[in-house]
Formats: C-alpha cells, sequence, structure tokens
C-alpha cells in the first residue's frame, strides 16, 4: 500500500532496531 | 495501526522456536496459557519458577473458565515481571483479554498477549540469545516482530 518502508532498505533497518535493542539497558536489578 | 491477526501468526512462529511439551501451533493451542507459561518458564526461570508454574492448571480439554483462570494467572505473571525485574511499567498498551482468548481463541486479543511475552525476552537477562535467534527468522516475521516492540517502547 506504499506504506511500508522502501525496498532494499528493510533489511539494515531491522539490523539497526535488533542492534540497538541489544545495546538498550534494562533490568531494575541489575 | 498493526494488522493484528498477522501479527499473531508471526508472534506464534517466534513462539515455536521455544521447547515446549504442548501444542503451538495455532490460535487455540495457545488458550490455555500452558504454551505460553512453558515459555516464560525459559525466559525467567527464577522468577516464572515450578512454584508459579503450578498454580496453573495442566490438562487436556480445559473448560473455557479454567483456561481463563489459568490465562489471568500468566497474565499477572508478566506484568509482576515487568515491574519487579525489568524495572518497566506498561502504560497505555491495550491489555488481552483473557476471557476472549479462553472461550473464542480470538487471534487479535492472543496477539496482545504473545506480544508481551515479546517484551519480557527481548527486555531479560538472555536477551541477547532472544534477540539473535529472532534475527535467524525470515524478514518479514522480523519486521513484525520490530513493529509489535516499537509499539511495546512506546507505551513503557
Amino acid at each position: 500500500d506504499g506504506k511500508g518502508a522502501p525496498p532494499g532498505n528493510s533489511e539494515g533497518m531491522l539490523a539497526n532496531f535488533f542492534n540497538s535493542l541489544l545495546s538498550k539497558k534494562t533490568g531494575a536489578a541489575a | 495501526s498493526m494488522d493484528r491477526s498477522h501479527l499473531c501468526q508471526s508472534l506464534i512462529k517466534w513462539l515455536n522456536t521455544f521447547n515446549v511439551t504442548v501444542k503451538n501451533q495455532t490460535v487455540e493451542d495457545f488458550s490455555d496459557g500452558i504454551a505460553v507459561a512453558q515459555v516464560l518458564r525459559q525466559i525467567a526461570p527464577d522468577y516464572f519458577n515450578e512454584a508459579w508454574f503450578k498454580k496453573l492448571k495442566v490438562e487436556d480439554d480445559l473448560n473455557w473458565r479454567l483456561k481463563v483462570s489459568n490465562l489471568k494467572k500468566v497474565l499477572n505473571g508478566i506484568l509482576e515481571y515487568n515491574m519487579e525485574v525489568l524495572g518497566i511499567q506498561i502504560q497505555g498498551f491495550q491489555m488481552p483479554d483473557v476471557n476472549l482468548i479462553g472461550e473464542h481463541y480470538d487471534s487479535v486479543e492472543t496477539s496482545r498477549l504473545l506480544q508481551l511475552v515479546l517484551g519480557c525476552a527481548v527486555n531479560c537477562a538472555e536477551k541477547e540469545s532472544h534477540i539473535h535467534n529472532i534475527l535467524k527468522m525470515e524478514e518479514s516475521v522480523q519486521q513484525m516482530i520490530m513493529n509489535a516492540i516499537q509499539e511495546l517502547m512506546s507505551k513503557e
């Protein structure tokens, strides 16, 4: 429907997102 | 907004990467809370421990009231784990209607429950292995999972 990410870009976008998630600090007890 | 029926299918595919002893293929398979509880035990075994798991009824062909009772305990466990261990308070997220899951196998409501399980996985102490497992999945599933996590993060 034309509202999604442009083709060819999604792999990099996914990698960026999940990498940022890996570096995010969480955990009240950490 | 998200196509929640599609999201539900993607989240079930993700949950299939965990080892459980019960059926875990269809929305109905998730309607008694047991498959979800077994996944939670793998995500945070110290919190979702044997004593917690024993509060659930594990039988074939549970009636819908007992399924809903299990689902309430699972949902409460998820919310308490977020507060007590992760330090995350989820606000403004539409919580799953466990009656609709237990009685009608509603895929929209099931997607909300499974989305909360996803939130536990990507914030827990072992999140690295969970995120790496997500990255092994097909790109369309990763996309749905990313959207689901982003929505949750916007409600923390």
